[in-house]
Protein backbone atom coordinates (compact mmCIF):
# COMPACT_ATOMS: atom_id res chain seq x y z
CA UNK A 1 0.00 0.00 0.00
CA UNK A 2 3.01 2.60 0.80
CA UNK A 3 4.45 1.61 -2.90
CA UNK A 4 0.08 2.60 -4.05
CA UNK A 5 0.54 5.49 -2.43
CA UNK A 6 3.16 7.04 -3.81
CA UNK A 7 2.41 6.46 -7.14
CA UNK A 8 -0.74 8.22 -6.83
CA UNK A 9 1.17 11.14 -4.98
CA UNK A 10 3.32 11.20 -8.07
CA UNK A 11 0.13 11.18 -10.60
CA UNK A 12 -1.52 13.95 -9.05
CA UNK A 13 0.91 16.56 -7.85
CA UNK A 14 -0.61 18.70 -5.18
CA UNK A 15 -2.21 21.94 -6.26
CA UNK A 16 -1.45 24.51 -3.89
CA UNK A 17 -3.38 27.47 -4.57
CA UNK A 18 -1.77 30.19 -6.60
CA UNK A 19 -4.11 32.79 -5.77
CA UNK A 20 -6.01 32.75 -2.51
CA UNK A 21 -8.75 34.65 -3.14
CA UNK A 22 -9.66 32.89 -6.03
CA UNK A 23 -9.72 29.88 -3.90
CA UNK A 24 -11.54 31.62 -2.06
CA UNK A 25 -14.24 32.97 -3.77
CA UNK A 26 -15.44 29.41 -4.47
CA UNK A 27 -16.40 29.26 -1.17
CA UNK A 28 -18.13 32.99 -0.74
CA UNK A 29 -20.04 33.24 -4.13
CA UNK A 30 -21.90 30.78 -6.68
CA UNK A 31 -20.07 30.73 -9.88
CA UNK A 32 -22.41 31.93 -12.35
CA UNK A 33 -23.49 35.00 -10.16
CA UNK A 34 -26.77 37.02 -10.59
CA UNK A 35 -25.42 40.22 -12.67
CA UNK A 36 -25.85 42.21 -15.57
CA UNK A 37 -25.18 40.87 -19.08
CA UNK A 38 -25.10 42.63 -22.34
CA UNK A 39 -27.00 42.42 -25.16
CA UNK A 40 -27.14 44.26 -28.44
CA UNK A 41 -29.99 44.51 -31.28
CA UNK A 42 -30.44 46.38 -34.35
CA UNK A 43 -34.49 47.28 -35.44
CA UNK A 44 -33.14 45.91 -38.76
CA UNK A 45 -32.97 42.72 -37.20
CA UNK A 46 -36.67 43.00 -36.50
CA UNK A 47 -37.47 44.57 -39.77
CA UNK A 48 -38.91 47.43 -37.63
CA UNK A 49 -36.12 50.16 -39.42
CA UNK A 50 -38.36 51.36 -41.71
CA UNK A 51 -40.06 53.35 -38.94
CA UNK A 52 -37.65 53.52 -36.17
CA UNK A 53 -35.33 56.13 -37.64
CA UNK A 54 -32.94 56.28 -34.48
CA UNK A 55 -31.12 55.34 -32.53
CA UNK A 56 -29.68 52.13 -35.34
CA UNK A 57 -28.90 49.74 -32.24
CA UNK A 58 -30.35 49.21 -29.07
CA UNK A 59 -28.61 47.54 -25.88
CA UNK A 60 -31.36 46.80 -23.20
CA UNK A 61 -29.25 44.51 -21.16
CA UNK A 62 -30.47 41.80 -18.74
CA UNK A 63 -29.73 40.41 -15.66
CA UNK A 64 -28.87 36.09 -15.24
CA UNK A 65 -27.18 34.27 -12.61
CA UNK A 66 -27.76 32.50 -9.53
CA UNK A 67 -28.98 34.37 -6.03
CA UNK A 68 -26.31 33.83 -3.37
CA UNK A 69 -28.11 31.82 -0.45
CA UNK A 70 -27.22 34.41 1.59
CA UNK A 71 -28.36 37.53 -0.47
CA UNK A 72 -26.13 40.45 1.00
CA UNK A 73 -26.83 44.26 1.12
CA UNK A 74 -24.45 44.43 -2.56
CA UNK A 75 -27.89 43.47 -4.56
CA UNK A 76 -30.42 46.01 -2.48
CA UNK A 77 -32.78 42.81 -1.59
CA UNK A 78 -34.75 42.94 0.76
CA UNK A 79 -34.92 40.71 3.70
CA UNK A 80 -37.93 38.73 2.12
CA UNK A 81 -35.62 37.34 -0.45
CA UNK A 82 -33.88 35.36 1.95
CA UNK A 83 -37.03 34.44 4.06
CA UNK A 84 -37.88 32.95 0.47
CA UNK A 85 -35.22 31.24 0.13
CA UNK A 86 -35.75 29.52 3.47
CA UNK A 87 -38.69 28.77 2.72
CA UNK A 88 -37.33 27.24 -0.54
CA UNK A 89 -34.54 25.22 1.04
CA UNK A 90 -36.25 23.98 4.23
CA UNK A 91 -39.66 23.94 3.97
CA UNK A 92 -41.27 23.65 0.55
CA UNK A 93 -39.07 23.42 -2.54
CA UNK A 94 -41.98 23.70 -4.88
CA UNK A 95 -41.35 27.83 -3.57
CA UNK A 96 -38.85 28.99 -6.29
CA UNK A 97 -35.58 30.42 -5.05
CA UNK A 98 -35.11 34.36 -5.59
CA UNK A 99 -34.81 34.96 -9.19
CA UNK A 100 -32.18 37.86 -10.62
CA UNK A 101 -34.25 40.65 -12.40
CA UNK A 102 -33.36 44.13 -12.88
CA UNK A 103 -33.64 46.64 -10.08
CA UNK A 104 -32.93 49.67 -12.08
CA UNK A 105 -33.46 50.82 -15.77
CA UNK A 106 -32.06 54.14 -17.86
CA UNK A 107 -34.58 55.53 -20.76
CA UNK A 108 -34.19 55.33 -24.86
CA UNK A 109 -35.23 57.99 -27.11
CA UNK A 110 -36.85 56.61 -30.39
CA UNK A 111 -37.47 58.88 -33.68
CA UNK A 112 -39.97 57.25 -35.44
CA UNK A 113 -41.97 57.44 -38.54
CA UNK A 114 -45.59 57.45 -37.46
CA UNK A 115 -48.09 55.61 -40.05
CA UNK A 116 -49.87 59.11 -41.53
CA UNK A 117 -46.18 60.30 -42.18
CA UNK A 118 -45.59 62.61 -39.66
CA UNK A 119 -42.45 61.98 -37.39
CA UNK A 120 -41.99 61.84 -33.80
CA UNK A 121 -39.11 62.05 -31.07
CA UNK A 122 -40.06 60.16 -27.84
CA UNK A 123 -38.10 59.89 -24.59
CA UNK A 124 -39.31 56.10 -22.98
CA UNK A 125 -38.47 55.26 -19.62
CA UNK A 126 -37.46 51.75 -18.73
CA UNK A 127 -35.92 50.56 -21.39
CA UNK A 128 -32.36 50.00 -20.07
CA UNK A 129 -31.52 47.46 -17.89
CA UNK A 130 -28.88 49.14 -15.62
CA UNK A 131 -28.67 47.22 -12.26
CA UNK A 132 -29.68 43.78 -11.61
CA UNK A 133 -31.01 42.42 -7.58
CA UNK A 134 -32.31 39.14 -6.65
CA UNK A 135 -36.13 39.00 -5.75
CA UNK B 1 -57.17 52.40 -34.86
CA UNK B 2 -56.82 56.55 -34.05
CA UNK B 3 -56.60 56.98 -30.13
CA UNK B 4 -59.41 58.85 -28.98
CA UNK B 5 -58.80 62.29 -27.89
CA UNK B 6 -61.78 61.49 -25.06
CA UNK B 7 -59.57 62.99 -22.30
CA UNK B 8 -61.66 61.09 -19.43
CA UNK B 9 -61.09 57.43 -21.17
CA UNK B 10 -57.61 56.10 -20.29
CA UNK B 11 -55.11 56.05 -23.21
CA UNK B 12 -56.12 52.44 -24.82
CA UNK B 13 -52.76 51.01 -26.41
CA UNK B 14 -54.34 48.98 -29.35
CA UNK B 15 -53.26 45.35 -28.95
CA UNK B 16 -50.47 43.74 -30.87
CA UNK B 17 -50.13 41.95 -33.90
CA UNK B 18 -51.96 38.60 -34.14
CA UNK B 19 -50.12 35.38 -32.97
CA UNK B 20 -48.95 34.60 -36.39
CA UNK B 21 -47.72 37.86 -37.81
CA UNK B 22 -45.72 38.13 -34.29
CA UNK B 23 -43.92 34.87 -34.77
CA UNK B 24 -43.37 35.37 -38.51
CA UNK B 25 -41.70 39.22 -37.47
CA UNK B 26 -39.54 37.46 -35.34
CA UNK B 27 -39.39 33.93 -33.49
CA UNK B 28 -38.27 35.64 -30.56
CA UNK B 29 -41.97 37.37 -30.09
CA UNK B 30 -43.58 34.17 -30.53
CA UNK B 31 -46.42 34.30 -27.61
CA UNK B 32 -46.81 31.58 -25.11
CA UNK B 33 -48.85 28.84 -25.90
CA UNK B 34 -52.28 29.71 -24.46
CA UNK B 35 -51.78 33.39 -24.59
CA UNK B 36 -54.85 34.35 -26.17
CA UNK B 37 -54.23 36.07 -29.87
CA UNK B 38 -53.39 40.18 -29.53
CA UNK B 39 -52.06 39.81 -25.52
CA UNK B 40 -49.77 42.59 -24.77
CA UNK B 41 -46.78 40.82 -23.91
CA UNK B 42 -44.09 43.61 -25.38
CA UNK B 43 -43.29 46.95 -23.14
CA UNK B 44 -45.40 49.99 -24.49
CA UNK B 45 -42.73 50.78 -26.83
CA UNK B 46 -42.62 47.73 -28.44
CA UNK B 47 -46.14 47.54 -27.96
CA UNK B 48 -46.56 50.56 -30.35
CA UNK B 49 -44.14 49.58 -32.36
CA UNK B 50 -45.25 46.47 -33.13
CA UNK B 51 -49.28 48.36 -33.31
CA UNK B 52 -47.47 50.51 -36.27
CA UNK B 53 -46.66 47.18 -37.64
CA UNK B 54 -50.11 45.89 -37.00
CA UNK B 55 -51.79 49.26 -39.12
CA UNK B 56 -49.33 48.88 -41.83
CA UNK B 57 -49.64 45.44 -41.94
CA UNK B 58 -53.11 44.82 -41.71
CA UNK B 59 -54.29 47.79 -43.75
CA UNK B 60 -51.95 46.72 -46.16
CA UNK B 61 -51.35 50.15 -47.18
CA UNK B 62 -47.60 51.55 -47.95
CA UNK B 63 -46.61 53.47 -44.49
CA UNK B 64 -46.50 57.76 -45.72
CA UNK B 65 -43.24 58.31 -46.47
CA UNK B 66 -42.48 61.81 -44.46
CA UNK B 67 -40.81 64.78 -46.21
CA UNK B 68 -37.35 64.28 -46.78
CA UNK B 69 -36.43 67.78 -45.40
CA UNK B 70 -38.70 67.53 -42.30
CA UNK B 71 -36.86 63.96 -41.58
CA UNK B 72 -33.62 65.99 -41.95
CA UNK B 73 -34.43 69.15 -39.01
CA UNK B 74 -35.56 65.77 -37.32
CA UNK B 75 -32.68 63.56 -37.58
CA UNK B 76 -30.77 66.68 -36.26
CA UNK B 77 -33.22 66.82 -33.60
CA UNK B 78 -32.84 63.68 -32.10
CA UNK B 79 -29.08 64.58 -32.07
CA UNK B 80 -29.21 66.92 -29.63
CA UNK B 81 -31.56 65.54 -27.27
CA UNK B 82 -29.90 62.04 -27.26
CA UNK B 83 -26.43 59.93 -27.50
CA UNK B 84 -25.62 57.65 -29.95
CA UNK B 85 -27.05 54.79 -27.98
CA UNK B 86 -30.29 56.56 -27.68
CA UNK B 87 -29.86 57.74 -24.29
CA UNK B 88 -31.43 61.44 -23.22
CA UNK B 89 -29.31 63.89 -22.83
CA UNK B 90 -29.62 65.40 -19.41
CA UNK B 91 -31.26 68.77 -20.58
CA UNK B 92 -32.40 71.25 -17.54
CA UNK B 93 -34.12 73.30 -20.53
CA UNK B 94 -36.65 71.02 -21.96
CA UNK B 95 -39.72 69.25 -19.77
CA UNK B 96 -41.10 67.55 -23.12
CA UNK B 97 -40.70 64.08 -23.53
CA UNK B 98 -41.68 64.38 -27.27
CA UNK B 99 -41.78 66.46 -30.25
CA UNK B 100 -44.09 65.33 -33.11
CA UNK B 101 -43.84 67.00 -36.99
CA UNK B 102 -46.70 67.03 -39.20
CA UNK B 103 -45.72 68.22 -42.79
CA UNK B 104 -49.38 69.95 -44.42
CA UNK B 105 -52.50 67.78 -46.56
CA UNK B 106 -51.28 68.07 -49.45
CA UNK B 107 -54.52 68.86 -51.06
CA UNK B 108 -55.07 72.03 -49.37
CA UNK B 109 -52.27 73.98 -50.27
CA UNK B 110 -53.50 76.63 -52.39
CA UNK B 111 -51.09 79.46 -53.09
CA UNK B 112 -52.79 82.98 -53.60
CA UNK B 113 -51.14 85.44 -55.79
CA UNK B 114 -50.88 88.73 -53.86
CA UNK B 115 -52.82 91.43 -55.90
CA UNK B 116 -50.38 94.27 -54.77
CA UNK B 117 -46.98 92.92 -55.28
CA UNK B 118 -47.50 90.00 -57.32
CA UNK B 119 -45.43 87.47 -55.29
CA UNK B 120 -46.62 84.04 -54.47
CA UNK B 121 -46.67 84.88 -50.10
CA UNK B 122 -49.82 83.08 -48.87
CA UNK B 123 -50.54 79.53 -48.63
CA UNK B 124 -53.70 77.72 -47.40
CA UNK B 125 -52.18 74.76 -44.85
CA UNK B 126 -54.37 71.59 -43.12
CA UNK B 127 -52.61 69.67 -40.42
CA UNK B 128 -54.32 66.46 -39.17
CA UNK B 129 -53.37 65.86 -35.54
CA UNK B 130 -55.00 62.31 -35.25
CA UNK B 131 -51.38 61.15 -33.82
CA UNK B 132 -51.75 63.42 -30.50
CA UNK B 133 -53.15 60.94 -28.00
CA UNK B 134 -54.58 62.31 -25.43
CA UNK B 135 -51.91 62.35 -22.46
CA UNK B 136 -49.93 64.39 -24.21
CA UNK B 137 -49.58 68.08 -23.29
CA UNK B 138 -48.74 70.77 -25.83
CA UNK B 139 -45.93 72.22 -23.94
CA UNK B 140 -44.64 74.82 -27.20
CA UNK B 141 -45.88 74.53 -31.29
CA UNK B 142 -43.86 76.09 -33.90
CA UNK B 143 -43.87 76.69 -37.65
CA UNK B 144 -41.05 75.48 -39.32
CA UNK B 145 -39.87 76.39 -42.25
CA UNK B 146 -36.64 75.74 -44.64
CA UNK B 147 -35.12 78.03 -47.04
CA UNK B 148 -33.10 77.59 -49.88
CA UNK B 149 -29.69 78.41 -48.34
CA UNK B 150 -28.10 78.59 -52.26
CA UNK B 151 -30.27 81.81 -52.51
CA UNK B 152 -27.37 84.56 -52.76
CA UNK B 153 -28.89 86.44 -49.81
CA UNK B 154 -27.40 89.60 -47.57
CA UNK B 155 -30.09 89.21 -45.26
CA UNK B 156 -33.62 90.11 -45.59
CA UNK B 157 -36.53 90.55 -42.86
CA UNK B 158 -39.94 88.65 -43.69
CA UNK B 159 -43.16 89.64 -41.58
CA UNK B 160 -45.55 86.55 -41.49
CA UNK B 161 -49.41 87.06 -40.64
CA UNK B 162 -51.17 83.73 -39.80
CA UNK B 163 -54.45 83.29 -39.61
CA UNK B 164 -56.89 80.57 -38.59
CA UNK B 165 -59.69 78.92 -39.72
CA UNK B 166 -62.60 77.36 -38.29
CA UNK B 167 -62.89 73.64 -39.80
CA UNK B 168 -66.80 73.85 -41.10
CA UNK B 169 -67.07 70.22 -40.56
CA UNK B 170 -70.33 70.01 -42.94
CA UNK B 171 -67.99 71.76 -45.91
CA UNK B 172 -65.20 69.57 -48.11
CA UNK B 173 -61.75 68.80 -47.11
CA UNK B 174 -60.80 72.19 -47.79
CA UNK B 175 -63.15 74.94 -45.98
CA UNK B 176 -63.79 78.50 -47.10
CA UNK B 177 -63.21 80.78 -43.66
CA UNK B 178 -65.46 81.19 -41.57
CA UNK B 179 -63.96 83.65 -39.43
CA UNK B 180 -59.48 84.24 -39.18
CA UNK B 181 -57.50 85.84 -36.39
CA UNK B 182 -54.56 87.52 -37.98
CA UNK B 183 -51.29 88.53 -36.01
CA UNK B 184 -47.70 89.49 -37.54
CA UNK B 185 -44.40 88.79 -36.80
CA UNK B 186 -40.97 90.02 -37.28
CA UNK B 187 -37.82 87.74 -37.73
CA UNK B 188 -34.65 88.18 -39.36
CA UNK B 189 -33.55 85.74 -41.76
CA UNK B 190 -29.72 85.49 -42.91
CA UNK B 191 -27.74 82.02 -43.86
CA UNK B 192 -30.33 79.79 -42.04
CA UNK B 193 -31.52 76.43 -43.21
CA UNK B 194 -34.71 76.58 -40.50
CA UNK B 195 -36.93 79.15 -39.64
CA UNK B 196 -38.77 78.89 -36.43
CA UNK B 197 -42.13 81.30 -35.95
CA UNK B 198 -43.26 80.24 -32.01
CA UNK B 199 -46.94 80.04 -32.75
CA UNK B 200 -47.86 77.90 -29.05
CA UNK B 201 -50.07 81.22 -28.14
CA UNK B 202 -51.81 81.01 -30.85
CA UNK B 203 -52.60 77.40 -31.33
CA UNK B 204 -52.81 76.75 -27.40
CA UNK B 205 -56.32 77.29 -27.50
CA UNK B 206 -57.19 75.12 -30.64
CA UNK B 207 -55.05 71.73 -29.57
CA UNK B 208 -56.45 72.41 -25.81
CA UNK B 209 -59.79 71.54 -27.65
CA UNK B 210 -58.82 68.37 -28.79
CA UNK B 211 -59.10 70.49 -32.44
CA UNK B 212 -57.80 67.11 -34.78
CA UNK B 213 -57.48 69.22 -38.07
CA UNK B 214 -55.55 73.04 -37.94
CA UNK B 215 -56.25 75.18 -40.52
CA UNK B 216 -54.67 78.27 -41.15
CA UNK B 217 -53.71 80.78 -44.22
CA UNK B 218 -50.20 81.57 -43.56
CA UNK B 219 -49.20 85.06 -45.27
CA UNK B 220 -45.49 86.39 -45.62
CA UNK B 221 -44.04 89.47 -47.07
CA UNK B 222 -39.81 89.66 -47.09
CA UNK B 223 -37.73 92.76 -47.15
CA UNK B 224 -34.31 92.76 -48.62
CA UNK B 225 -31.61 94.13 -46.57
CA UNK B 226 -32.46 95.71 -43.24
CA UNK B 227 -35.90 97.36 -42.32
CA UNK B 228 -34.57 99.84 -40.41
CA UNK B 229 -33.04 101.33 -43.21
CA UNK B 230 -35.25 100.63 -46.27
CA UNK B 231 -39.06 100.42 -46.10
CA UNK B 232 -39.30 100.65 -50.08
CA UNK B 233 -41.61 98.42 -51.47
CA UNK B 234 -39.23 97.66 -53.70
CA UNK B 235 -37.61 95.88 -51.66
CA UNK B 236 -39.95 93.00 -51.84
CA UNK B 237 -38.28 89.40 -52.68
CA UNK B 238 -40.17 86.73 -53.78
CA UNK B 239 -39.18 83.91 -51.36
CA UNK B 240 -40.00 80.57 -52.92
CA UNK B 241 -41.25 79.22 -49.62
CA UNK B 242 -41.63 75.73 -49.15
CA UNK B 243 -44.66 75.06 -46.92
CA UNK B 244 -43.66 74.96 -43.01
CA UNK B 245 -43.95 71.84 -41.39
CA UNK B 246 -45.64 72.03 -37.83
CA UNK B 247 -43.80 70.91 -34.40
CA UNK B 248 -45.56 70.60 -31.12
CA UNK B 249 -43.57 69.94 -28.16
CA UNK B 250 -45.33 67.63 -26.03
CA UNK B 251 -45.23 66.36 -22.59
CA UNK B 252 -46.62 62.97 -22.56
CA UNK B 253 -47.75 61.89 -19.02
CA UNK B 254 -48.26 58.42 -19.42
CA UNK B 255 -46.44 55.89 -17.53
CA UNK B 256 -44.12 54.48 -20.06
CA UNK B 257 -43.24 57.83 -21.05
CA UNK B 258 -39.91 59.22 -19.61
CA UNK B 259 -40.27 62.09 -16.79
CA UNK B 260 -37.12 63.50 -15.96
CA UNK B 261 -37.56 65.65 -13.63
CA UNK B 262 -39.88 63.53 -11.51
CA UNK B 263 -36.69 62.29 -9.21
CA UNK B 264 -39.09 61.01 -7.01
CA UNK B 265 -40.32 58.50 -9.39
CA UNK B 266 -37.11 57.09 -9.64
CA UNK B 267 -35.88 57.09 -6.36
CA UNK B 268 -39.39 54.96 -5.40
CA UNK B 269 -37.81 52.67 -8.42
CA UNK B 270 -34.78 52.08 -7.56
CA UNK B 271 -34.68 49.84 -3.93
CA UNK B 272 -33.48 51.76 -1.12
CA UNK B 273 -30.59 50.63 1.01
CA UNK B 274 -31.34 47.84 3.10
CA UNK B 275 -30.40 47.73 6.85
CA UNK B 276 -27.32 45.39 7.41
CA UNK B 277 -29.08 42.09 7.63
CA UNK B 278 -29.84 40.40 11.09
CA UNK B 279 -27.31 37.60 11.99
CA UNK B 280 -30.56 35.51 12.48
CA UNK B 281 -31.29 34.76 8.62
CA UNK B 282 -27.64 34.60 7.72
CA UNK B 283 -27.56 31.82 10.23
CA UNK B 284 -30.59 29.92 9.24
CA UNK B 285 -29.68 29.94 5.56
CA UNK B 286 -26.32 28.89 6.17
CA UNK B 287 -25.45 25.28 7.07
CA UNK B 288 -23.81 25.17 10.65
CA UNK B 289 -20.55 23.44 9.26
CA UNK B 290 -20.07 25.93 6.20
CA UNK B 291 -21.35 28.84 7.87
CA UNK B 292 -18.96 28.78 10.58
CA UNK B 293 -15.95 28.26 8.52
CA UNK B 294 -16.84 30.60 6.18
CA UNK B 295 -17.44 33.40 8.82
CA UNK B 296 -14.34 32.86 10.76
CA UNK B 297 -12.47 33.31 7.17
CA UNK B 298 -14.70 36.50 6.45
Amino acid sequence: SRHRREENLKEAPATAPQNLSEYFKQFLFPQNECELHSFRLSFSQLKWDKWIIAPHRYSPQYCKGDCPRVVGHRYGSPVHTMVQNIIYEKLDSSVPRPSCVPAEYSPLSVLTIEPDGSIVYKEYEDMIATKCTCR
Amino acid sequence: SPRSRDRTAPAKVSGLLGAPELSELHPLLRLPKGVSRGYALLPPLLKVLSDQGRQSWESGTPRLQPDSRALRYMKRLYKMYATKEGIPKAHKSHLYNTVRLFTPCSECQHRHRDLITGDFHSVDLLFNLDRVTALEHLLKSVLLYSFDTSVPTSSFTCTCHLSVKEHDFSSQVCPSISHSVAFSLHFEVRKRKWVEIDVTSFLQPLIATNRRNIHMAVNFTCLMGDPHHNTKQDNLINVALVPPSLLLYLNDTSEQAYHRWNSLRHRRKSPGRPKQRSSLFADVTGDEGRQNTQRKRA
